[in-house]
């Protein structure tokens, strides 16, 4: 039987007009390079949900997308990282959110599933868990990107003006 | 948001999703990346990964709604997908787009917005990577 993968990495901030050729070749390169760390666990024989979460790994480390370190800002100025995971053999699940600290969410989000009888764990309880699983934890100077904080202070900047806080603009509306 | 979805060589399906969020979100926000069914869902027929408007997602718990459309209408992994995100999301003013793959192997990467970055490949061939519509 043959493997199949498939990854994204964010949809809603994408405007043709606005990616610099620069930008868009390391956007390429990152997504690439994601697929195949994916890859290559199902090329290994392995299973689909252990290729899944090495794809996304990849992902959370590269600034280029909202996930991890290249993570937007919530309105208090730090990110919250939310993640999941899911086998659809088991149906067995497990997802975080309000995330501070972890540098691969989605690696605690396979600690839910495989470690706890729940499906979601968040916020500070999720991190003293992800902790106590052994999982890499950053300060937050590791999630701040320049970009992102610039997006954060046009979107601060354009709520208070009056606009209407469910209306972002697309470069800023979801990642 | 980021997100895979795979099959592997024993024809078991997973998905997987990771997100910042939403720029200047309310702090406690929780989107659809986390609501298993909204923005992540795999079964035995399909896997699903989203990214978007969340609350949207949510509202329409539109990745299960793939799954739905496919083990109870019978429908294709394209069809359902492109009803979810042409039709449902667009109707619950939501834009973005999801990518799944089915029990076949099938992979589909349907968006309403601009672009969606994203990449596929089956087997070893050549890996395709993609973030507008007409690639």
């Amino acid at each position: 039987m043959s493997f199949s993968i498939a990854i994204h990495g964010g949809a809603g901030t994408i405007l043709r007009s606005e990616i610099q050729p620069e930008e868009e070749a390391r956007i390429r390169a990152g997504l690439a390079h994601a697929l195949e760390q994916g890859r290559a666990v199902l090329r290994a024989g392995g299973a689909a949900l252990d290729a899944v979460q090495a794809a996304v790994m990849a992902l959370e480390d590269d600034p280029c997308f909202n996930a991890g370190r290249g993570a937007v800002f919530n309105d208090a100025g730090f990110v919250e990282l939310e993640a999941a995971a899911m086998d659809g053999a088991t149906r067995a699940a497990g997802t975080v959110t309000g995330l501070r600290r972890v540098r691969n969410p989605v690696c605690a989000a396979r600690e839910v599933m495989r470690r706890t009888p729940h499906v979601t764990l968040g916020f500070e309880a999720a991190e003293r868990f992800a902790e106590a699983c052994g999982l890499p934890l950053e300060d937050a100077a590791y999630f701040h990107t320049d970009k992102r904080w610039a997006a954060l202070q046009q979107e601060l900047a354009r709520i208070a003006a009056g606009g209407d806080a469910s209306q972002a603009s697309e470069q800023v509306k979801h990642g | 948001t980021v997100g895979a979805v795979a099959r592997d060589a024993q024809g078991r399906l997973a998905a997987a999703t990771s997100t910042g969020g939403r720029t200047a979100k309310m702090a406690g926000r929780i989107g659809d990346t986390p609501v298993i069914g909204a923005g992540t869902w795999a079964d035995e027929t399909v896997a699903v990964s989203a990214t978007g408007h969340g609350e949207s997602f949510v509202r329409g718990a539109l990745a299960h709604e793939i799954s739905a459309r496919m083990r109870l209408a019978g429908q294709s992994l394209a069809d359902a997908a492109e009803a979810v995100v042409m039709q449902e999301l667009g109707a619950l003013a939501g834009t973005g787009g999801i990518i799944a793959v089915d029990r076949n192997g099938t992979i589909v990467t349907p968006f309403n917005c601009e672009g969606m970055y994203r990449a596929w490949a089956v087997d070893d061939a050549p890996p395709q990577v993609a973030i507008y519509h007409e690639e």
